[in-house]
């Protein structure tokens, strides 16, 4: 079963096309293992990106030398699937 | 009467046999007016079942088909479509405006429409989109099941790496689990109205998602769209974008709804389910019943307006 402890979910907010292709590069780069929940979009909208824990401190450092805007949403993922599963396993008996 | 027995809890997620089970229940509960059909089955052979919602058994009536759970990992989707089941035969004959609907049309709800994504998310990866076909050459699984229907396939937004999320299959309905809603429409012929419930992030949509040309009825369904959007708001506040796919989040080929509107389905429209908050596809589950509750009123706003607009 795929685990996801230390990953987080972070919020780009996306003001402008500048900025939004700034994020392409991200979005381009495959070693990062990046999991995009809300994909950039040319209409300046947040856009959600699962990073795993190995890639948070190049996610945060690109975020930061290109001036992007971001907050982390989940600080934990796998914790909150936790939550979910413990949830579903009280609500099977 | 309802069964008092009816234990299946609405508030909560549950796995794809108990969404099967209560499905059966509600059929055997009510049988004058819900049938559970198998419309087909997934790439590992499981069984895809609708209910079928209708007063005039045996005639063809004009129809609706709800859509759940395409992406599997959406389960807030999956939750509403089964919520939204009981509903249905807990308010006829009381709710007017769903009684008169059911006297005109048949609604057909399909809760899991890619049903070995959704036994994946809950036995291996919680996050997992696609379907689980298998790509020969290619080490990755699973295709996205709204990027492989007919409509501008392996167009703008879609991929032709097996890799990628949004990777559009080999070929237009090469998903088994697309193929057998294809057929079951396509065999039937009297479909008025597509919906496809997704999450997240509250939008509302109508075609096109492959093209940013303007659908020919964009200005009724924007129309219907914002109508159904406010009814929604109604109940918790929950504010919903409305717009066309592809100038409202992305361009996307091969979608379900594109596929449905120019294939005569006229009411077609997609509904982006909430995440008001931050937990994006991991919505509480305490969550679930007032999202299914808001997102009826959105849904009956439409299923009235195709009532009173017939063609």
């Amino acid at each position: 079963r795929e685990k996801f402890f230390g990953d987080q979910v972070f919020r780009i907010n996306v003001r402008n096309g500048d900025e939004s292709s700034k994020l392409s590069q991200l979005v381009n780069s495959d070693n990062l293992k990046l999991n995009f929940w809300k994909s950039p979009s040319t209409f300046s909208r947040p856009v959600d990106v699962l990073v795993p824990s190995v890639s948070l401190q190049s996610v945060r450092s690109f975020l930061k030398s290109q001036g992007l805007e971001y907050s982390v949403t989940i600080e934990d993922l796998q914790a909150l699937l936790d939550n979910e599963d413990e949830e579903m396993q009280h609500n099977e008996g | 009467q309802e069964r008092s027995s009816n234990n299946f809890n609405y508030g909560a997620y549950h796995s794809l046999e108990a969404i099967y089970r209560e499905m059966d229940s509600i059929a055997r509960d009510f049988p004058a007016l819900v049938s559970r059909v198998k419309i087909g089955h997934s790439f590992e052979n499981r069984p895809m079942y609708v209910l079928k919602f209708s007063t005039a058994e045996g005639r063809r009536r004009p129809a609706i088909w709800l859509n759940a759970g395409i992406h599997s990992r959406e389960w807030i989707s999956q939750a509403t479509a089964i919520w939204t089941a009981r509903k249905i035969v807990s308010d006829y004959g009381k709710d007017p405006a769903l009684t008169s609907i059911l006297e005109k049309m048949d609604i057909f709800l399909l809760p899991v429409a890619n049903p070995d994504g959704y036994v994946y998310t809950q036995t291996q990866n919680r996050l997992w989109r696609k379907t689980r076909s298998l790509n020969p050459g290619s080490a990755c699984v699973g295709a996205d099941p709204n990027r492989n229907w007919n409509a501008s396939f392996a167009g703008e937004g879609a991929s032709d790496n097996p890799c990628s999320e949004i990777y559009h299959g080999p070929h237009a309905n090469s998903e088994v689990e697309v193929k057998s809603v294809v057929d079951f429409i396509q065999g039937h012929r009297n479909f008025k109205c597509f919906i496809d419930l997704h999450s997240y992030s509250q939008l509302l949509m109508y075609p096109y998602g492959y093209t940013i040309k303007k659908a020919p009825d964009a200005d009724e369904l924007d129309e219907v769209a914002r109508r159904a959007a406010k009814a929604l708001a109604s109940l918790s506040g929950t504010t919903y974008q409305v717009g066309p796919t592809c100038t409202t989040v992305y361009p996307a080929s091969g979608s379900s709804v594109d596929w449905a509107y120019d294939n005569g389905i006229k009411y077609a429209f997609t509904f982006e389910l909430r995440d008001t908050g931050h937990y994006g596809f991991l919505l509480p589950a305490n969550q679930i019943i007032p999202t299914a509750e808001e997102t009826w009123l959105g849904l009956k706003t439409i299923m009235e307006h195709v009532r009173d607009n017939l063609y």
